[in-house]
């Protein structure tokens, strides 16, 4: 951990803060309990002890802003930057600002309370199916006064709970309305406005009137955002419009087309090519929770630090059940000292010692001939290993229809069919006892069902329990500057194409040998995938490449139809 | 495979993040983030070379420490990330 120069700390123990604007991604009332939570994370390992003022000025001072926010560091658009913080002090310092060109949300998509209705608040269930359709965001089907809603259970048909979706024709928040809901139209320096708009404003956050005549009433309110919402672009606000024309083509979903950078956009109009109005699909967005405890780190006076599981280190990645990292805890009890006064005593489990995980019920009911780990208790695995935790996996692949994950010398498996659920660890060394413990690629041949391993410079391949190899992959044809195979994808009945850095080879499975005319660079034929994917594979007619948690799926026309976590979409994570 | 996708980059309007080559987007992120300048203790400032702040970022990210712009440093710099800089001035 790491400190500011002079060991910059509040000289009180009973820190102040005040929550100065809100973000109109999320409910006010969620945004509040993630900062307390976010203080609470610090309160729990030191004697301090935060408070909250409603008015004048506290320690901490918590804002939402766009671009230039008031201070010397400008935000940059979604992505990238996405809060900072300054150290103890007067004036600015103590202070948070929070990028609000993010999508925020707890991490794993909007999170969409509801008003009214007969829910009670809850939260909407997605996906719920009303009347036989299956909804994954607020709809207003069903309805005539064109306001949102949702199922707050799976069920609308059966369990008739729904509320009512955050809309600007429901409420509107900060202003000076008292969150009443927006007028249409209204007028605004002599002009008609039909929906919130930014107008008149340097900030970029949509209002609206809430009387028809703002020019004499003088009320306004900001207008939340639909979870339909694009983000960002010139379009804030607004649904994407499918379909939409790009470039004369019609696109039905959200494409990565246009850009170099792989982010999903969307047109909000029919036409992109006429309009140019345009947004970042809505995505799983970034956990106001997660950074704003690590920016409070910084307004008690922690620095970065550089280790890269701690909460002050730089970089945001999501965690789904966070604990403060020992780093953390030891920086801020430098500062602060320990908490004082006796822990509570956690509740003491009354059930006995449990059997370890996978235990030996769960390998019977799956053996597998070429698989032969199901079918026992690996004793090597390690059950603690999350695999919904790891940032990349040494690779993934299809064998015998199911997703298998590879790490570090385990392996973890999700059916192709059903809901049976993530299965494993299982371990590698007990499935196929000549491999290393790090696989670089791996397919099985659909036609003989082998099982080829990459792994660095050499190869095995499986045929149930008997193989053949280490073999190097120099015999295949491969030249010596390839040091390792990753990615393997077959196309036909003979062919496999072999990625290794920018490159790929076709390499025929009967003569065991790569074709003539390759490498041939990834992206000449692949377009809109990076082309230092780390796992190439094919899953359910979809090829997938893979960096770091995010996979390019590259559908049957080459196209590249949707980029998402490999976490929530393939390996099934919660 | 027969016809390579031919991809088009436009420029968005309203997009804050223009296109930059890995190059510039190293520079302005060595930059920003405090690793470039370095200020001695009688107030001097000083910069220090490209490499050798390449050095100290990757150090600082737990990178191996090439002092050059490879492709594990060229991700980490465009990973989100807190804006405030890794080394205080």
């Amino acid at each position: 951990y790491k400190t500011f120069d002079g060991d910059l700390k509040w000289d009180h123990n009973d820190v102040t803060y005040r929550i100065l604007n809100y973000s109109p991604d999320m409910d006010s009332n969620l945004i509040d309990d993630a900062f307390a939570r976010a203080f609470k994370v610090w309160s729990d390992v030191t004697p301090l002890k935060f408070t909250r003022l409603f008015q004048g000025t506290a320690d901490i001072m918590i804002s939402f802003g766009k671009a230039d926010h008031g201070d010397l560091y400008p935000f940059d658009g979604k992505d990238g930057l996405l809060a900072h913080a300054y150290p103890p002090g007067d004036g600015i310092q103590g202070d948070a600002h929070f990028d609000d060109d993010e999508h925020w949300t707890l991490g794993k998509g909007a999170v969409v309370k509801t008003y009214y209705g007969n829910a009670e608040g809850a939260l909407c269930h997605f996906p719920f199916t009303f009347e036989g359709k299956s909804y994954t965001s607020c709809t207003t089907e069903g309805r005539t006064d064109n306001l949102p809603w949702c199922a707050t259970t799976a069920d609308y048909n059966k369990d008739k709970k729904y509320g009512f979706c955050p809309s600007e024709l429901l409420y509107t928040f900060d202003g000076n309305a008292d969150g009443a809901p927006c007028v249409f139209p209204f007028i605004f320096q002599g002009e008609k406005y039909e929906s919130c708009t930014t107008e008149g404003r340097s900030d970029g956050y949509r209002w609206c009137a809430t009387t028809s005549n703002f020019d004499t009433d003088k009320k306004y309110g900001f207008c939340p955002n639909r979870d339909t919402a694009v983000i960002g672009g010139n379009s804030e606000g607004d649904p994407c419009h499918f379909p939409f024309v790009f470039l004369g083509k019609e696109y039905h979903s959200c494409t990565s087309e246009g850009r170099g950078d792989g982010k999903l956009w969307c047109g909000t109009t029919d036409s992109y090519d006429e309009d140019k109005k345009w947004g970042f699909c809505p995505d799983q967005g970034y956990s106001l929770f997660l950074v704003a405890a690590h920016e409070f780190g910084h307004a008690l006076g922690l620095d970065h630090s550089n280790i890269r599981d701690a909460l002050m280190y730089p970089m945001y990645s999501y965690v789904e059940d966070f604990s403060l990292h020992e780093d953390d805890i030891e920086g801020i009890q430098y500062l602060y000292g320990s908490k004082t006064g006796p822990d509570p005593t956690p509740p003491q489990p009354n059930t006995p010692t449990t059997t370890p995980y996978p235990d030996e019920s769960d390998a019977t009911e799956e053996p597998e001939p070429t698989d032969p780990s199901v079918g026992t208790t690996p004793s090597t695995v390690d059950p603690t290993k999350d695999p919904c935790k790891m940032l990349k996996f040494d690779t993934i692949t299809v064998i015998q229809g199911h997703l298998h994950f590879f790490k570090d010398g385990q392996f973890w498996k999700v059916p192709s069919k059903g809901d049976g659920g993530r299965k494993g660890p299982f371990s590698i060394s007990q499935s196929w006892p000549a491999l290393p413990s790090v696989i670089d690629s791996a397919f099985e041949d659909v036609q003989t069902k082998k099982i080829y391993f990459f792994s660095g410079s050499r190869f095995w391949v499986y045929t149930g329990s008997s193989v053949l190899g280490p073999r190097s992959i120099e015999k295949l044809g491969l030249p010596p500057s390839v040091q390792k195979v990753e990615g393997a994808l077959q196309r036909g009945k003979s062919k496999v194409l072999l990625f290794s850095g920018e490159n790929f080879w076709r390499f025929d499975l009967k003569t065991q040998r790569i074709d003539k005319g390759y490498p041939k660079y990834t992206d000449a034929i692949f377009g809109g995938v990076p082309n230092d994917a780390h796992d190439v594979f094919q899953h359910k007619g979809n090829i997938y490449f893979c960096r770091d948690r995010f996979y390019w799926r590259m559908n049957s026309r080459r196209q590249v139809d949707r980029v998402g976590y490999v976490k929530y979409d393939l390996l099934k994570c919660p | 495979w027969s016809l390579p996708v031919k991809s088009v980059f436009v420029t968005f309007p309203g997009d804050v993040v223009k296109n930059v080559t890995d190059v510039e987007l190293a520079e302005s992120y060595l930059k920003r983030f405090g690793y470039m300048e370095t200020e001695h203790r009688s107030g001097f400032q000083s910069m220090v070379s490209t490499a050798k702040a390449l050095k100290r970022m990757q150090r600082q990210m737990g990178l191996e420490e090439t002092g050059e712009l490879d492709k594990m440093t060229l991700e980490a710099m465009k990973r989100p990330r807190c804006g405030v800089p890794d080394v205080a001035n």
